[in-house]
């Protein structure tokens, strides 16, 4: 089965 | 000071109630460029980034930069309030900690006013940085939210996949599997309705349903939705406003362990 990320591995906190 | 003036305040309880399912609360940024906001459910799964531009308001007047920290819910009752063909003005004092909406029918026969509560809430913004994205989708939003709902039933996960012969929306579970192929149709006479496929390379993400279904809410605000897809980057679910902006909706994919 496949995981389910999230946007902070993907975007930076500014 | 800040003003706003919205002829359609029909259009503003659209995206409350496209945002309302992913966020409980969430700031407003006001400035004279307009009405930013930019938030993440509270899993970090999904984003929120809205854009209203002052010059598509009917009348727009920011001194000073506002961030306006509200309660979703309270201020979904407060649009509760509005007649479908009111136009509403939004108005805050510099440094206030309320905000007052104003309600006109056409007929300028009923005014109401009603004042709500500014939170401060921790804002976490997130950098997005300029994606080159491999596949570019334009098709009829509401076509897009019956597909969504359609393979909903049959899994938790539905898996985009895009070449140049098409895209395909795919799911399977328990009962078994189903899929859904659309291929490029461009309508000269009726823009809305066709389906148009900017690729460079094929790509194929796997994205939770409960999100896209969420996503879907927005489907009253335009006619259209696009979708950006990358390999390894997040899918972009757009749908524009007319005349006033935008509302995007960033989605994690899946990813297989």
């Amino acid at each position: 089965a496949a995981n389910q990320s999230t946007l902070t591995s993907f975007f930076k906190r500014k | 000071m800040f003003e706003a003036r919205l002829v359609n305040s029909s259009t503003f309880r659209k995206v409350l109630d496209a945002i309302k399912d992913l966020l409980n609360e969430a700031s407003f940024d006001c400035s004279e460029n307009g009405i930013q906001l930019q938030a993440m459910d509270s899993s970090h799964v999904s984003l929120v980034s809205l854009n209203l531009k002052s010059d598509g308001f009917d009348k727009f007047r920011c001194d000073r930069n506002l961030t306006m920290g509200m309660n979703l819910t309270s201020l979904g009752k407060v649009f509760k309030c509005s007649g479908a063909d009111d136009t509403v003005t939004m108005k805050a004092q510099d440094y206030a900690d309320t905000v007052t909406f104003m309600f006109e029918s056409k007929k300028q026969d009923k005014i109401s006013d009603y004042e709500m509560k500014l939170m401060n809430l921790d804002q976490e913004h997130l950098g997005i940085p300029d994606t080159e994205f491999s596949c570019i989708i334009k098709m009829p939003s509401i076509e897009f939210a019956r597909i969504i709902r359609d393979l909903s039933q049959f899994g938790e996960s539905i898996v985009i996949s895009c070449t140049k012969e098409g895209v395909k929306f795919s799911a399977q579970g328990d009962i078994g599997t189903g899929n859904v192929k659309l291929a490029q149709t461009h309508n000269f006479d009726k823009e809305e309705e066709s389906v148009t496929i900017d690729l460079q390379e094929p790509v194929a993400l796997t994205f939770a349903c409960q999100y896209l279904n969420s996503f879907t809410k927005a489907t009253p605000l335009s006619n259209q939705v696009k979708l950006s897809m990358c390999e390894n980057v997040p899918l972009v679910v757009e749908y524009q406003i007319p005349e006033l902006g935008h509302l995007r909706f960033y989605l994690a994919p899946k990813i297989e362990e």
